[in-house]
């Protein structure tokens, strides 16, 4: 099963 | 004081068609270098991040750095009010509390102007490097529309594969499973019409529909739409806008749990 990542798990808040 | 004036007023109609379903709420930036947006979505799942170089306006006035906190489905409203061929101007005080569109006919009969409130939002920006991409595929903007919307009446996710003999976009649900192939091809009578794809390596990554087709919105913007992969990093569709910049979507992929 595959489950969906979050944006802010590959980009840092600036 | 800003004051921007837009000659080709239907590029910002079909901006705010392109990205006010999948954002409801943003800050619009206003800088010397040009009139930009970078939002998510509310689930975190999908951003947006929008380009106007100031070189693109007719006139740009802005004084000082301007963060404008608008409800897309309010500005769009707004815009839907503007005629396809009105030359529009965005007009702003410092520290107002509201934004003003101006809408001028071609031919100078019709003036109208339209005042939004504007409000505070708390958005969080994202630092997106720039990266190398491991796959970049460019092709029909309509191509990869129509694409997506078949894809999406058989299952909700698409699997795209790209590799040196072409990307591959793969679905499967209840009622069966579907591939669509499209190779390299570039002798075509019009560079728009092509298909090009540059592979460092093979890329597979698992992407809701959902949120591709929302992107697809933004076709009428662009002849062709670029599509950029590396594996374990998030997708970037991005459709240019002639002579003034780009949107650019950021899609967090599928993980194996």
């Amino acid at each position: 099963h595959s489950a969906q990542a979050s944006m802010k798990s590959f980009f840092k808040s600036k | 004081m800003l004051e921007l004036r837009l000659l080709q007023g239907s590029l910002l109609k079909k901006v705010l068609e392109a990205i006010k379903d999948l954002v409801t709420d943003a800050n619009f930036d206003c800088s010397a270098t040009g009139f930009s947006l970078q939002a998510m979505d509310s689930s975190h799942v999908a951003l947006v991040a929008l380009l106007l170089r100031a070189e693109g306006f007719e006139h740009y006035r802005c004084d000082r750095n301007l963060s404008m906190g608008m409800n897309l489905n309010n500005m769009s409203k707004m815009l839907k009010c503007a005629g396809n061929d009105d030359i529009i101007t965005i007009k702003a005080d410092d520290g107002g509390d509201t934004v003003t569109f101006m809408f001028e006919s071609p031919n100078q009969d019709k003036i109208s102007d339209f005042e939004m409130k504007l409000m505070d939002i708390d958005s969080e920006h994202l630092g997106i490097p720039e990266t190398e991409y491991e796959a970049i595929i460019r092709m029909p903007s309509q191509e990869f529309a129509r694409i997506c919307r078949d894809l999406s009446t058989i299952g909700d996710t698409v699997v795209i594969s790209a590799s040196k003999e072409g990307v591959k976009f793969s679905t499967k649900g209840d009622i069966g499973s579907a591939n669509v192939v499209c190779r390299q091809n570039t002798s075509v009578d019009k560079p728009e019409d092509a298909t090009v794809i540059e592979i460092q390596q093979p890329v597979s990554l698992t992407f809701a529909l959902r949120y591709m087709n929302s992107f697809t919105k933004a076709t009428p913007l662009s002849n062709t739409v670029t599509v950029s992969m590396s594996n374990e990093l998030p997708v970037v569709v991005e459709y240019k806008i002639a002579e003034m910049g780009y949107i650019r979507f950021y899609l967090a992929p599928k993980i194996e749990e």
